[in-house]
């Protein structure tokens, strides 16, 4: 990507530190869309051969060629006619997900000349192996396909794998194969990093919802695309991602709704398919109060199109000069054109700003809580998912109806914020090669940049939008204490969720079998480095939550508790733990009392462990629902 | 004819793969699914088998053959092959 990195801290400079040599022996798994194996950002000049510890292949199919950057291929969609089976991306989206992950630093990238810059993943000296369950044929991604993609991947020894998949609704865990395939990578040491989905703002939408795997929220950086409009009587600004060039020159306007002799005022507004009369817009601007159809304003012979959304947090790519507005603007536009007897506007080729407000959570992923585990926090962190510059497929158009192809494009969503974790805990993961998957998603967690539910209008769900806050790739090399939970505690997890002893000796592969205690252990004592408790709305709570930190700072350290911006009455005992040496563990309890929160509400606080070098913070959330 | 139509892809999940050196998975699955389906040739139902990192298979099934293999002590879960899509 060409700024995010720079934006989080992970600069391209001789100042950052990286170790080269275990950055090199890591392999990221990609589960998407496949790969554009052309791409320089997976070229394999300057690579040796792979890691001695891969056992996977190079089966790509047609038209397919690795190298030693680009070191496995699989693919796993089904025979369609007319669709060649081959790990080659025909979406773009897994080219750029493997490139923000991990792709080389190439110099000069943009998108027409927009969000210029050196594109690099986090880890551009590590190696890639792509696993592609989706393609334009499938029209989304096969759970038969998704669970062999981890099945190969896990045996072939990847060390991460970034997965930019979802379904609309959470699941039970041994009904999900995201879960299914990450519980056994997690026993295998693998971490798995998964996007949260794009159904929010609205609450209880996230679908990555299990323990033992990293789920990632999307936000902006300091870099946005803006598209101005320039009226006949003054500007206004909106969004997209407009490549094309007009030079300024003024069209006449034409609003959908004055546009059509076939559709109904509703209709012709929002420019519906079959509704616009090409003689009344051809050559002209197309305002349209939906955003969803400027193709069809395109296809009439329209010049341009202004089109209405209720959300502009983030620019999209249109195949023609499209210019967002929100609904004021919009307002502002029409009140233009209803003022004066030909009305004229220009769409202005979209220019970049430097963006204050950032990070701040985007409006379209998926938020808490939990539906399926209440006590569990998801999402778990936040990073760069919007307007992300990244390498993309010349075999796929950069939107619906594109003409063009482009190597590098601009694209928006959870998935593009996952990779982004991906390429942090590979980079984390250089320099502790034998921390395991929840030592490594703690570092993350505890290290984020602090949000809070003031800095964004689409922030009010707080931690159940932002997790533990914005990943921190400097910092997060250093925890101090990190929260560990290896593949006992999970089972322990399940226990108390009452899975039967047949299914967890089947799940473990062991003769796993559930203690009293683990039975009647909750979910919440999970050693999970947020805390969430879900209590009966407007009566008094008291929660306790157990956990245990491991030292991996320093010897002979003293950490003292402190809770901040609290709503809640916490205490913590005991509130000062000495470390003597590395990797030993202490125990604390965490209780959490107060009047209890209204019904759909969180009152949260953060209990910060600090030795005075590190800061090791955790979010406690109490909600109540209905 | 009527019987293929209630076909639908399943995946069988089966947790993790039995740490015994002589077990075979996809002898397993075969003999599982011939069992279930009173069927000697399974090519025309089975999808895929998950044999290197945990067990399991996926299937083309009936309703009432799905209740059966769900049943089973060797199986943890059997749900439908659905879409998944991208973020």
């Amino acid at each position: 990507t060409t700024t995010s990195w720079n934006f989080m801290g992970l600069k391209e400079s001789k100042r950052t530190k990286r170790n080269t040599i275990i950055e090199s022996d890591t392999i990221i798994g990609v589960i998407d869309s496949g790969i554009y194996p052309e791409s320089d950002s997976f070229s394999g000049k300057g690579f040796g051969p792979p890691p001695k510890k891969w056992k996977g292949v190079c089966k790509g199919g047609k038209n397919f060629t690795w190298n030693n950057k680009l070191i496995g291929a699989r693919y796993y969609t089904p025979k369609l006619e007319g669709f060649p089976e081959s790990a080659r991306d025909y979406m773009g989206h897994g080219s750029h997900t493997a490139s923000t992950a991990a792709g080389n630093a190439v110099k000069h990238v943009s998108f027409y000349g927009l969000g210029n810059g050196t594109a690099r993943g986090g880890v551009p000296a590590a190696r890639i192996a792509v696993y592609k369950v989706c393609d334009p044929g499938v029209d989304g991604c096969t759970t038969d396909g998704i669970l062999a993609a981890f099945d190969d991947a896990i045996a072939d020894k990847v060390d991460i794998i970034t997965i930019s998949i979802g379904g609309d609704n959470s699941s039970p865990f041994e009904e999900d194969p995201i879960a299914i395939g990450a519980f056994h990578a997690m026993a295998k040491g693998i971490l798995i990093v998964n996007s949260a989905g794009n159904s929010g703002p609205e609450p209880s939408t996230v679908a990555s919802i299990a323990p033992w795997m990293f789920t990632v929220a999307a936000s902006n950086t300091n870099r946005a695309f803006v598209t101005k409009v320039v009226l006949g009587n003054g500007k206004t600004v909106g969004r997209s991602v407009n490549s094309f060039d007009l030079n300024g020159k003024k069209y006449p306007l034409v609003y959908g709704k004055s546009a059509s002799s076939s559709c109904g005022a509703a209709s012709a507004g929002f420019c519906s398919p079959g509704c616009l009369d090409s003689k009344r817009v051809k050559g002209k601007i197309v305002l349209c109060d939906s955003p969803q159809n400027p193709d069809e304003a395109q296809a009439m012979g329209a010049i341009a199109s202004i089109v209405r959304s209720h959300r502009t947090d983030v620019a999209s790519i249109f195949s023609f000069p499209v210019s967002v507005l929100l609904e004021d603007d919009y307002n502002t536009v029409l009140s233009y054109m209803n003022s004066t007897k030909n009305p004229k506007a220009a769409v202005l080729k979209s220019e970049t700003i430097f963006n204050q407000r950032a990070p701040v959570v985007a409006s379209y992923f998926s938020r808490g809580p939990n539906t399926i585990i209440p006590d569990i926090l998801k999402p778990d962190i936040t990073a760069p998912g919007s307007e992300i510059v990244a390498a993309y497929s010349p075999d796929a158009p950069p939107s619906i109806s594109d003409t063009r192809r482009v190597k590098y494009s601009v694209d928006t969503g959870t998935s593009m914020s996952c990779p982004h974790v991906a390429g942090v805990a590979a980079y984390l993961k250089s320099f502790h090669p034998r921390w395991s998957p929840s030592m490594i998603q703690s570092a993350i967690m505890t290290t984020a940049w602090p949000m809070n539910a003031s800095t964004s209008p689409f922030n009010e769900l707080a931690e159940f939008a932002y997790g533990a806050g914005h990943v921190d790739p400097i910092t997060a090399i250093h925890p101090g204490l990190v929260y560990e939970a290896n593949k006992s505690d999970h089972i322990a997890f399940l226990c108390g969720l009452n899975y039967t002893a047949k299914n967890l000796r089947l799940i473990s592969g062991d003769s796993s079998s559930c203690t009293k205690e683990q039975t009647k252990s909750l979910p919440r004592n999970l050693n999970y480095p947020s805390m969430t408790a879900q209590v009966s709305a407007a009566k008094p709570f008291k929660v306790i939550f157990r956990r245990t930190v491991t030292n991996v700072g320093r010897p002979n350290a003293t950490y003292k508790a402190k809770v901040v911006g609290s709503k809640l009455k916490v205490k913590v005992v005991p509130a000062v733990l000495s470390l003597k040496s590395l990797y030993e563990k202490k125990s604390f309890t965490v209780t959490a009392s107060g009047a209890g929160p209204k019904a759909e509400n969180l009152v949260s606080a953060q209990l910060i462990w600090s030795d005075g070098v590190h800061f090791v913070r955790s979010p406690i959330v109490v909600y109540a629902t209905n | 004819d009527k019987d293929d139509q209630d076909k639908q892809e399943y995946i069988v999940y089966m947790g993790a793969l039995p740490a015994r050196v002589d077990y075979m998975p996809m002898s397993h699955h075969t003999s599982i699914l011939q069992d279930v389906t009173g069927e000697s040739s399974i090519e025309d139902r089975l999808v895929r088998n998950y044999k290197r990192s945990f067990n399991g298979f996926a299937a083309r099934l009936t309703k009432s053959e799905r209740e059966i293999l769900a049943s089973m002590d060797e199986v943890v879960s059997v749900f439908p092959n659905k879409k998944l899509k991208l973020q």
